[in-house]
């Protein structure tokens, strides 16, 4: 084994690690577990432990790039060069980046996850025979809903397992359509379009139309990736073969190693590929995820490449079923940093602390948090607004196709693999808040009688929900706004023309507004900048009043308009709050955020309460 | 009966790894993965070689330092990005 100049390595046992983005090629999920899988080989051996985290704090950073991708390492392309990594210390060093111009697998072939059917949302397996055939792709074969589905097992016809696989006829992703199909023909900027389009969009990423007319419906969703049929390298990575094709005047309705020499499999990303050149490799085996990263997070603990072909940390990638750590490997990382820790005594399980929330504390987290600033859809097509965003997939498309391939399947979605989790507990679900505050270095944002809350000391690991009536049993359901006053301490909650005081569990309230000296005109706050002294700045849509936290009145001749002392946010807000001593002005789903200190009211950001403050997919 | 048909080869464009002479790729591969320096190869056949033997011995494949098939079918296989020489 050979270890790194000067035996680099870390200092700390209980390392973190962040995935910063997806490749298309396989469900987030499988990622997520051949990245988990690949990290156990080495603490398997070793007293290191890996915790995953969501953010630029991690130890390793983990992520999929192509070409040039930041660190003056260009990958090349499809094979050759698959992945890197760098030896521990702090930055670049420690993390692992994925050549996703590869393949990506679990080394048998594409990862096909498949939607009701009867299979249990087991993966396709290819090849698979239907009707004799033999198929290597999804298929509408024997159907007539144009519907794409595959065999789970080698055999279709004697074993009848089959599922839908991922295709804009099913469902669509993101958008503003609540994962509606897509609907073709439709029209868009007056064209008309019978296929997913990435026409519009700068991203790259294919959308449609849910309904028949973008222009006039502006309702769209992303087409799921085809990783069955998407190319890799030749001159049109990332699109989908088009059967038939034409190559030297014959008509191809599959993959081919025709024209080739070195006998990989091909197709035309066109209808004619003697016309227009555009062309691709097919999917193959594809390299496993997990044996690769397993080797990259050696290097990121400090092995470097070895001599011993059979070894994980020989530079060549080869696929094993088997356990892929060598006894050279073992030797090398536990001359870095001994062996295992002594296994803890089995103890009965502990029984569960009384007050739980009602979700686990990282309902955000677990629900593919981490596609970061690289990936991710960024809005509609042009010539719609071009930040639009959603609130992401909400689950299982709601209607299934309705038969099978020769007859009618079972009716879905009885066996679609969905999150565990109430859609309504997940905080990316919420599009408007109703209001959202700072209370002891937590931010909370409440809705509908229940609150998550979450603190930057904390990685932003979003808690919740809860209940507001277990912490503040006086309040109502509808909150309009919510502040602490930093130096007593106290919480002022807002609803219509009322307000209630906490100074911990005890409450003054409620109260009318008029007793804040309040005039009947203000029918409601909606937000609090406390600035410091016991002085708060109280909102009420367009204008807002001094408030004296101690005598608990405004001053009303403080009265003013907003747009004249914070110009550049909206006016019609629904909240307004202080965090980490910036003002934010909400409205609909996004924020304006202002930076009071330098004394310049100026607008720095703008951007999504959902995405951005609490970075949901 | 029929004659087999002869295979077209065509050249599809953006391959551009087919281009490669088997030096070519030699001189490449040494340079990225750390057995030679930039401009270190020259003509003279002992520094490519050196070189190959160097890469043959970290590599376990046979020490012969010439770029036979072991050497350039080794070469064309997938694997890490990390140089196996060098910092």
């Amino acid at each position: 084994f050979q270890t790194f100049e000067g035996d680099l390595k870390w200092h700390h046992q209980n390392l973190t690690y962040w995935i910063q983005n997806y490749s298309e090629d396989l469900p987030r999920n499988v990622i997520d577990d051949a990245f988990a899988r690949a990290f156990a080989v080495w603490s398997a051996v070793t007293p290191l432990t890996f915790t995953r985290v969501y953010g630029v704090e991690a130890d390793i950073i983990i992520q999929f790039g192509v070409r040039e991708h930041g660190d003056g390492y260009p990958f090349d392309g499809k094979d050759g060069l698959l992945a890197h990594a760098f030896p521990p210390g702090q930055g670049i060093q420690g993390d692992a980046h994925f050549d996703d111009e590869e393949l990506w697998s679990l080394g048998k072939g594409v990862v096909v996850p498949t939607f009701f059917g009867n299979a249990d949302g087991a993966p396709c397996h290819f090849p698979f025979t239907f009707e004799g055939r033999n198929y290597s792709a999804c298929t509408t074969d024997g159907r007539s809903d144009g519907q794409l589905w595959c065999s789970t097992t080698a055999d279709y016809d004697t074993d009848r397992r089959f599922g839908f696989c991922p295709s804009e006829r099913l469902y669509t992703e993101h958008g503003n359509s609540d994962g509606k199909p897509c609907v073709f023909p439709f029209t868009f900027e007056g064209r008309s379009y019978s296929a997913c389009t990435t026409d519009g969009r700068s991203d790259g990423y294919r959308w449609c139309a849910t309904t028949a007319n973008y222009d006039q419906d502006k309702l769209y969703g992303f087409c799921p990736t085809r990783v069955d049929t998407t190319v890799t390298g030749g001159n049109s990575a990332g699109e989908l073969c088009v059967f038939p094709f034409v190559f030297l005047g014959q008509e191809y309705s599959t993959c081919t190693r025709d024209g080739r020499t070195d006998g990989r499999l091909w197709c035309a990303t066109t209808s004619n590929f003697d016309s227009d050149k555009k062309w691709g490799f097919c999917p193959d085996q594809g390299y496993s995820l997990f044996l690769v990263a397993a080797h990259e997070f050696g290097h990121a603990l400090g092995l470097d490449h070895t001599s011993v072909p059979e070894a994980l940390m020989y530079p060549m990638y080869s696929y094993t079923e088997k356990p892929p750590l060598h006894e050279d490997d073992v030797k090398g990382i536990q001359h870095l940093y001994g062996g295992p820790r002594p296994k803890p005594e089995p103890r009965p399980p502990t029984t569960t602390p009384e007050t739980q929330p009602t979700a686990p504390p990282t309902v955000c987290a677990t629900v593919r948090p981490s596609e970061g600033p690289t990936a991710g859809p960024t809005g509609p097509p042009s010539p719609g607004p071009t930040n639009a965003p959603t609130a992401g997939p909400t689950g299982a498309p709601t209607a299934g196709p309705t038969d099978s391939p020769t007859r009618a399947p079972t009716a879905g979605p009885s066996v679609a693999p969905t999150e565990s989790l109430d859609p309504a507990d997940n905080v990316c679900n919420v599009d408007i808040f109703d209001a959202i505050a700072e209370i002891g270095n937590y931010l909370h944002l409440f809705k509908d009688g229940r609150y998550w809350r979450f603190s930057e000391a904390q990685g932003r690991l979003v808690q919740g929900p809860f209940l507001i009536r277990d912490k503040w049993p006086a309040l109502p359901s509808k909150l309009d706004s919510v502040f602490e006053e930093p130096q007593s301490k106290k919480i002022f909650f807002f609803s219509g023309r009322q307000v209630w005081v906490y100074t911990g569990a005890t409450v003054l309230g409620p109260r009318r507004l008029d007793k804040l000296g309040f005039g009947p005109e203000v029918a409601q706050v909606t937000g609090a900048l406390p600035r410091g002294g016991g002085k708060v700045l109280l909102f009420s849509r367009q204008n807002f009043w001094r408030f004296d936290a101690k005598s608990q009145m405004v001053d009303p001749k403080s009265a003013s308009r907003v747009d004249r002392t914070f110009p550049g946010v909206p006016t019609n807000m629904h909240d307004v709050f202080l965090y980490r001593d910036k003002a934010y002005f909400c409205q609909d789903r996004y924020y304006w955020r202002m930076n009071l200190q330098n004394g310049i009211n100026q607008v720095e950001e703008v951007n999504y309460v959902t995405y951005d403050l609490l970075q949901c997919p | 009966a029929p004659r087999p048909r002869q295979p077209t080869v065509v050249v599809f464009p953006g391959d551009l790894r087919t281009d490669l002479t088997n030096k070519q790729l030699a001189e490449e591969y040494l340079y990225r993965y750390g057995y030679t320096q930039v401009a270190e190869l020259s003509d003279d056949k002992q520094s490519l070689s050196r070189a190959l033997r160097v890469l043959q011995k970290r590599l376990s494949l046979p020490e012969t330092g010439e770029l036979d098939s072991t050497t350039l079918a080794a070469m064309r296989a997938p694997r890490c990005g990390v140089p196996d020489v060098g910092r």
